[in-house]
């Protein structure tokens, strides 16, 4: 079975911005293992 | 032919006609997935490409299939079987037993077992108030921030789908940009003025012309992320971030096999399979999460309505049928649910 998550999250204005501390980003990589409760990103 | 000892034995002609064809197609497909592998190893990611399986699997009555799965796998066992059989199972699909729950023997079905739970400590949860976390054990698939125009997931190289589709046409689901609500004129679609005043993600729009008093916000993407479970894994769906689920929405529809091999031969996959929509909204704004069926888990289980039932006997072509949807109480907002909490199950049949 598989599971989509779609959501939104803060991002840089355009790619001129310098990416800042609030910027979404995942911290994980295709093909990873990955069980419940770990961070898919901040 | 003949034995040693001077007695003979015949095979019929069409069992050895059989066998000599099983082996062929196994023989075809080892040597393809040998060619998968040589062309993963060189960097090289293999294309949408349907095959005879995947028209078999079409003609299939795959529900019906899954139904008659399920209604074995809830035959109760004998006490003394129990781990046995379950033990074989975690053999061959990697299940972690040190995890379960209950002792083997408490699980009366193999169906009962698949939709275990866990003991209490085994998921840590992240408690970063910024962090999202997995909703399931399994495989990261594929992620990414969804880009305009319209907003599509790739299922393979070669194959995307769309997230409307996915989560239903008449999701919420934020636009992307405002650009695809907002005429040539820079004057914003009837059609979208009222979709735009009750979203809670207000549209930074460029144009000077918008006499809106929407106030500009900061920049919000639109991301997804895709988790195949295999079978051997937790099946239970917990809730990634705190948020309220504000609709549900059950797509009646096929069950293909999910497995990496389905989503290179098989179109449309994730938007043709039986599947339950949660759609809300949390601290940043917009939430969906999509639980897929399969072949042999036909069923998901919301915590949050116990007496809703997937993969019901149905005569009617199902992917016409638009999906059921239930708009939880309070209208705005609906149910709270807290990051980690359990929020649905899969489960066999």
């Amino acid at each position: 079975s598989t599971v989509v998550l779609v959501f939104q999250a803060p991002v840089a204005k355009s790619s001129k911005d310098k990416a800042s501390s609030t910027d979404f980003r995942f911290n994980i990589n295709r093909g990873d293992r990955i069980r419940v409760g770990e961070a898919l990103g901040r | 032919s003949s034995s040693s000892n001077g007695n003979t034995f015949l095979l019929p002609g069409a069992t050895v006609a059989t066998i000599l064809m099983f082996g062929a197609l196994h023989a075809r497909r080892l040597y393809d997935d040998r060619k998968v592998e040589e062309a993963k190893e060189r960097g090289i990611e293999p294309g949408f490409q349907p095959d005879a399986k995947a028209s078999f699997l079409n003609i299939l009555p795959l529900r019906t299939i899954s139904r008659i799965w399920g209604s074995l796998m809830s035959v109760e066992l004998p006490v003394q079987m129990r781990p046995y059989v379950y033990k074989a199972w975690a053999r061959a699909f990697h299940s972690n037993l040190e995890e379960v729950a209950l002792p083997l023997e408490e699980y009366p079905s193999m169906r009962d077992f698949f939709s275990r739970g866990l003991r209490e400590g085994c998921r840590p949860i992240d408690n970063d108030p910024q962090c999202l976390i997995s909703p399931v054990d399994g495989i990261v698939v594929r992620f990414g921030e969804l880009k305009e125009p319209g907003a599509m997931i790739e299922q393979v190289k070669g194959f995307s789908y769309s997230v409307s589709t996915l989560l239903g046409l008449n999701s919420f689901l934020p636009m992307v940009s405002g650009k695809d609500v907002v005429q040539k004129n820079g004057e914003v679609e009837d059609s979208h003025k009222d979709q735009i005043k009750k979203s809670w993600w207000r549209v930074s729009l460029s144009s000077p012309k918008i006499q809106d008093p929407i106030p500009a916000s900061p920049m919000k993407g639109l991301f997804y992320c895709v988790l195949y479970l295999s079978p051997g894994d937790y099946h239970r769906v917990h809730s990634p971030v705190d948020w309220n689920v504000l609709v549900r929405r059950h797509f009646s529809g096929r069950l293909f096999p999910v497995n990496e091999r389905a989503t290179k031969t098989i179109r449309n996959l994730y938007t043709e399979n039986e599947r339950i929509v949660l759609e809300g909204q949390w601290q940043q704004g917009y939430l969906a999460l999509a639980a897929i069926g399969a072949t042999n888990i036909g069923s998901i289980e919301l915590y949050i309505e116990p007496e809703l039932r997937t993969n019901r006997p149905s005569k009617k072509f199902l992917q016409f049928e638009p999906p059921e949807e239930r708009i939880y109480e309070r209208e705005g907002v609906g149910f709270m649910v807290k990051k980690g909490e359990e929020v649905a199950a899969f489960n066999m049949g």
